[in-house]
């Protein structure tokens, strides 16, 4: 376990539990995209199933199941909750998200490292969480201004996604035989993603302005 | 002889 590793993992679970806290506090999810927190569900759902076969560490387990918790609380609260789901705006976000999953799980099946279910899962788990935030970026495209918890929210995860890429370069020249292209690939696609919103979301800062993304 | 690589990351 590496600085970057941890500091990654840290930032995760800061955005996730910020964005938790913010729809339980509020009882509101508006600017959040349900088609995301549903994709990043089904990331956790299909990349955690070794929870039950592999002990890796406490650590490692106690986060899976944070992780497991948090998102489908996320996706409860939005679809279920009385008052939060009257705020999700349903008409915005209508990414059709099966666009995401039906390539990734084809690129899961021609490009992984071994082909076993679990295997096979986990890789798929990874391609569809480079894209998993791209129904978000849409919703904050189109509702224009962001309120700051939604935009800390993609800024935490694609902190974490970068820091993460730190880790792999880190573990790479530590430990010689650490080779995973996929999710070297992967995790860079999904951090590019997130490079323009980096850049209007310090541009923003820096000028002590309210978030405006370009249509 | 190099033991199948686990996924030790979340």
């Amino acid at each position: 376990m590496n600085i970057f590793r941890l500091a990654g993992d840290m930032t995760h679970l800061a955005s996730v539990l910020v964005l938790l806290l913010k729809i339980h506090t509020i009882k509101s999810c508006a600017g959040v995209s349900l088609k995301t927190q549903e994709l990043y569900a089904l990331v956790f759902a299909t990349r955690y199933l070794d929870i039950f076969t592999d002990f890796i560490s406490v650590y490692n387990t106690v986060m899976k199941l944070i992780f497991l918790g948090s998102s489908f609380s996320i996706v409860w609260y939005i679809r279920r909750h009385k008052i939060v789901r009257r705020s999700y705006d349903k008409e915005q976000d209508t990414f059709r998200h099966y666009f995401l999953v039906l390539p990734c799980l084809l690129l899961a099946l021609l490009i992984h490292e071994k082909f076993t279910v679990k295997e096979l899962l986990w890789t798929f788990s990874i391609y569809l969480e480079a894209v998993a935030i791209l129904p978000q970026l849409v919703l904050l495209q189109r509702t224009r201004n962001i309120d700051n918890l939604t935009g800390q929210y993609v800024f935490l995860l694609g902190a974490y996604r970068s820091l993460y890429i730190l880790n792999w370069i880190y573990r790479y020249f530590t430990e010689r035989h650490f080779v995973h292209w996929i999710t070297w690939i992967a995790g860079l696609v999904q951090t590019l993603l997130y490079a323009d919103f980096f850049y209007y979301y310090f541009e923003s800062w820096k000028n002590n302005v309210k978030l405006q993304l370009p249509a | 002889k190099q033991q199948p690589q686990i996924h030790d990351e979340l």
